[in-house]
Formats: structure tokens, sequence, C-alpha cells
């Protein structure tokens, strides 16, 4: 049977070269839409590949989408991959996407901290950081959540290599971090930044180094609101919402603050399901209600950015 | 490839400020390596302490004796990872 992205099982979780050619079937499947680049290559040399949805025209506004930073929340990549189908799939069908892709581009890196994802399915499925060497240290890895440069080192960060939230020795070090800095300053026109974490049923906007409210808080208040009431009303899962410092902790040196203090207004992260019993470890027979609950949130956020140019 | 045979995930809900602290001085202290998959953040909201085998018994005594309030999220990690592999393959096949 000739593979292609119709007989692919977005039910069950998948290995990283299962993954990587997948990526290549949704390519070879709508090839006037998606395009593979690929913006850098982690620590230990994997590509760092970005699906671009694009229906033309040159620099247009974009989003930007990114699953699994942390490598061990493997519920994400797999909502990455479902979705990115589905942007594919409901072109010139759905009437908010298609407006959507013609008028702005979408750039979703599934597979964001390769090194860990290996990682997490060779040797130790607990795995979160990066696998970057500490001169300094025995233990291994950054939270690559917490390497970017905003409020970087501050408090909600840890100093210690051995600790799950680590820093890294400096804003930036982790290649898998400086690959999207990169792109997103080169490109210059992102509109939207969205980190897909997980778990903990929570939609957060900037800041997580501060506690003073960002200049947009009240329009990211609202739009944040709309998204989770619209989830819930697929199957009921109840997400809390607000600034990360307010809503959860202190966090310094996140994706969504970066993007932010770099005018990307419209930055969000989603902390995914939790039923109260896996953790992270959620079946995949929850692969696809949680990316479905998960996508009417993601349209509000995309329809309310084409709406509102800035 | 590292085993998480008899490890546990405890769910716990801190009442109060003092308590949450306690949290955090158990992670940063404690004998065995521990992981929050879900940090302490305010009374009323609960915390995931990720705890291997070998500490269980430890973390549980001083969970009890500073009446912190918990219970198992997950009685085996490994169970729930082998599940997990099963289910993979059979995809696959």
């Amino acid at each position: 049977i000739n593979r292609s992205t119709s007989t692919f099982d977005y039910a069950s979780y998948h290995t990283i070269d299962e993954i990587y050619d997948w990526m290549d079937m949704l390519v070879d499947d709508h090839p006037d839409l998606v395009s593979k680049l690929q913006i850098g290559q982690s620590y230990e040399n994997r590509p760092l590949y970005v699906l671009k949805f694009s229906t033309g025209g040159s620099n247009r506004p974009a989003i930007w989408l990114d699953t699994g930073i942390h490598s061990r929340e493997w519920i994400t990549q797999a909502t990455g991959i479902w979705t990115a189908n589905k942007i594919a799939k409901d072109y010139g069908q759905d009437p908010s996407i298609t407006a959507i892709l013609d008028s702005m581009d979408i750039f979703f890196e599934i597979i964001t901290n390769p090194d860990g994802f290996a990682f997490t399915q060779s040797s130790n499925r607990l795995w979160r950081k990066t696998r970057s060497i500490t001169a300094s240290s025995n233990c291994i890895g950054v939270d690559p959540n917490r390497n970017w440069d905003a409020g970087f080192g501050g408090s909600g960060s840890s100093s210690n290599p051995c600790s799950e939230t680590y820093h890294g020795p400096y804003a930036h070090s982790e290649r898998e971090v400086k690959s999207i800095v990169d792109f997103i300053l080169s490109h210059g026109n992102v509109k939207s930044v969205i980190s897909i974490h997980s778990y903990s049923q929570m939609l957060l906007f900037p800041y997580g180094y501060t506690t003073a409210p960002a200049p947009d808080h009240q329009e990211l208040n609202e739009l944040a609101k709309k998204a989770v009431s619209d989830l819930a009303a697929v199957y009921g899962t109840k997400y809390t919402y607000g600034s990360i410092a307010d809503t959860i902790y202190m966090a310094a040196g996140t994706t969504v603050d970066w993007a932010y203090d770099n005018g990307v207004k419209y930055s969000f992260t989603f902390e995914l399901r939790d039923t109260g019993r896996y953790g992270f470890l959620l079946p995949s027979s929850q692969i696809i209600p949680t990316a479905t609950e998960t996508w009417t949130a993601l349209l509000d956020i995309m329809v309310h950015v084409l709406e509102h140019p800035y | 490839e590292q085993l998480f045979v008899g490890d546990q995930v405890l769910r716990i809900m801190p009442s109060d400020e003092e308590q949450i602290n306690l949290l955090r001085v158990l992670a940063e202290h404690a004998a065995v390596q521990v992981d929050f998959w879900r940090h302490p953040t305010s009374p009323g909201q609960p915390a995931d302490l990720w705890v291997p085998f070998p500490g269980l018994q430890a973390v549980k005594v001083f969970l009890e004796s500073n009446n912190i309030s918990y219970i198992i999220m997950i009685e085996d990690v490994q169970e729930l990872l082998d599940e997990e592999k099963k289910t993979m393959t059979k995809s696959r096949r």
C-alpha cells in the first residue's frame, strides 16, 4: 500500500523516524500548500525541521507553532502531527483555516527537541531537557523553556545543571532554541507564537519572569477566556488561563516571554490535558480527543490574529 | 534503557503556604532524586511528584508526619510505560 497521510495512525505514538517519514508524506500529499524547511541542527546534529503552510505571497504575516520542546511530553508531538494534518486537510474546506491561509503563513515545528525525544525512546522515557553537556557538571541537558533571553536566569529557573529547570550557561546556549530565535527574527513578520506543552490544562500568556501585567494583558486574557471556553465545550476539559506568573509560578527564560518582548503580541503556551491519572504519560487512546479539543482553541487564537493585524 | 519499576507519582494537595515550602525543601534535599511533574503553586492546587521506588517510604513518612495529604496517582510508572510500548508496537504491526 502506498504510504500516505491517510493511512497513518494518528491515534498512536510514533518513533522519531516515523514522524520524520510522515512529514515527507504530508508534503507529498499537499505539494501546493506544505513544504519542509530545516532551521538548524540539534546538539547531537539532528535536523530541526519546520513544516511551512503557505498559499503564496512573500513574507506574509505568520503564525509559529511548536510542540515537543519538553521531549517526554509525547502527547504534544502527537497532537502536533494530528493538527498539522488537520490544517492541510481542512484548507479549502473549512472557512476559518482557509481564510487564515489565504492571508497568512503557518510555521510548525513538531519535534522541537529531537535529541531529548530520541533519548526518551531509547534510554529514559522521563527525559525532559536537551542533551547538551555542561562542562562543569556530570549532569546533562538544559531546560529549553528556561533558556530564552527573557528574564534569563531569573526566579523560576535553576542554575543547577542537575535540575529539571536548569536554564543553561547563557541565554540561547541551546542550538534548539537559538535556531528558532534566528528564524523568527530573520522572518520579521511573525504575529503569533504558540508553544504546546503538557500537562495541567492551562492556557498561559506573558509574563512568567515578572508579575507585572503585559501591556496587552486585557486582550490576551479575553482571547484566552474565549479559547478555553470553546475547548471545554468539546469534551468538558476545563482549563485555567492567565499570565504564567499569576496562574502557575514565576518562570524565567520562557519561549512566550521572549516572543512577546520581541514584538510577537499573540504569544501563548498551552499545557494540555491531564485527566488526573497519567500526568504527561497520557495513553494513546487520548491523543485524538486531546488534539480535537485543542484545535478549537488554536483556531480561536489564529482567527483572532488574522482579524487583528498589527 | 532506564526502568522505573515500582516508581510512583504522588498527587499531593498542600493546604497552606507552609506545606508548599516543605514540598520545595523536600525536592531540594531528598536523599533520592525526585521530580515535580507538576510544581506546587498555591494551596489547593495539586502538585505531582515522581518518586523512585527506593525513596518512596521516606517521602511518604515525610508527607504523613507533616500532615500533607496525598494520593497515589500512578501506582507503578514502569507498568504504564510497558503498556505504552505494547500499544506502539501493536499500532506499528
